[in-house]
């Protein structure tokens, strides 16, 4: 479910953005026992010239971003991604009916920068 | 999306739903998992990643796996034991480059203790691990077998955990996988032998009320822990 909301101070710059995972929606819900979905957020938003340190960018996309002001149609801004993530861990059935409790990495997103 | 696709990470979605009724999950998981999922005031910031806390092992996988084995009937008359049956978990699913570290075997029984009416009796557990089929079939002596556990008991708690680590490191290959044989028997053999079959009938009936076993098995998939390290 991905629902924009309107931040107290709008802005279009990369950063963070809600987004509930629900597993009944992704049609997982007969193998998942908990949790039933969970906050895991994506990145989406301008990388534009020039970077400014909370952007959480690389030497490279503030290099890209230059270029990218003097040839818009040549060279794209870089990319708005996260960069710092955060693990869940899940309950479930595997193929042979064991109930399993894993660790996933890299599960929720925390941070965003342009790259 | 064609199944390859999928990350495989998260590859635990079968072609079929799980079959019949779910198997229930054990209270030690749904703990962990709940600790994991809202860590409460008092508790510090959540441990490494890859190691379960509860258990002290290096590890971010927690398998319980169902026991798949049988009674045995080995259609003599009763002998001695009151209870032989095969106990067998299903290794196939552990992925390669998981390093087990832990397995916890459970025997559940549905209530707490024998109180036997002629004063205390003990009763004897003995656990086997069944290391080569024998060419007559699958009778538990069949088995070239290596005892692994006896131990005796009268005031029985409701469930007996036995730590089988090494055994199950072994059970990684599939053809050494052959299981266990768990007996129980009122007292030892000689004992047993000694008592009039009926009354034997009486104390074994007493064992009707074992439940179930489960092996709880704790593995570190390697790739995964060493990837968020690199980071």
């Amino acid at each position: 479910r991905s629902s924009y909301y309107t931040p107290v101070t709008p802005s279009n710059l990369c950063k963070p953005r809600r987004l509930y995972i629900s597993f009944s929606d992704v049609g997982w819900e007969n193998w998942i026992i908990a949790p039933q979905g969970y906050m895991a957020n994506y990145c989406l938003g301008e990388c534009p010239f020039p970077l400014t340190a909370e952007l959480n960018s690389t030497n490279h996309a503030i290099l890209q971003t230059m270029v990218h002001s003097l040839d818009p149609e040549g060279t794209p801004q870089p990319c708005c991604v996260p960069v710092r993530l955060s693990p869940i861990s899940i309950l479930y059935y595997d193929n042979h009916d064991n109930v399993v409790l894993r660790h996933y990495e890299d599960m929720v997103v925390d941070e965003c920068g342009c790259r | 999306r064609p199944r390859e696709s999928r990350a495989p990470a998260l590859r635990f979605v079968g072609p079929n739903p799980p079959p019949g009724a779910p198997a229930p999950v054990p209270a030690v998981l749904w703990r962990i998992f709940q600790r994991r999922a809202l860590p409460s005031r008092g508790d510090t910031a959540p441990g490494p990643s890859c190691r379960v806390e509860e258990f002290n092992v290096p590890g971010n996988i927690i398998r319980v796996f169902a026991d798949q084995g049988h009674f045995i009937h080995s259609g003599e008359p009763k002998t001695f034991l009151c209870l032989e049956k095969r106990l067998y978990f299903n290794f196939s699913v552990l992925e390669e480059g998981e390093q087990l570290t832990m397995a916890q075997l459970e025997i559940n029984f549905s209530h707490n203790s024998y109180h036997t009416s002629s004063g205390r009796q003990v009763f004897e557990l003995r656990l086997y691990q069944a290391l080569q089929m024998s060419l007559r079939g699958m009778s538990s002596h069949m088995y070239n077998h290596k005892l692994l556990v006896a131990q005796s008991f009268a005031q029985l708690h409701k469930s007996l955990l036995f730590n089988l680590t090494e055994v199950a490191k072994g059970w990684r290959t599939p053809s050494r996988n052959l299981g266990l044989i768990l007996e129980i028997s009122v007292g030892s053999r000689d004992s047993a032998l000694a008592l009039p079959p009926r009354r034997l009938q009486n104390l074994c009936a007493s064992i009707d009320s074992f439940l179930d076993t489960s092996l709880l098995v704790v593995s570190l998939n390697q790739k995964q822990c060493q990837a968020s390290r690199k980071r």
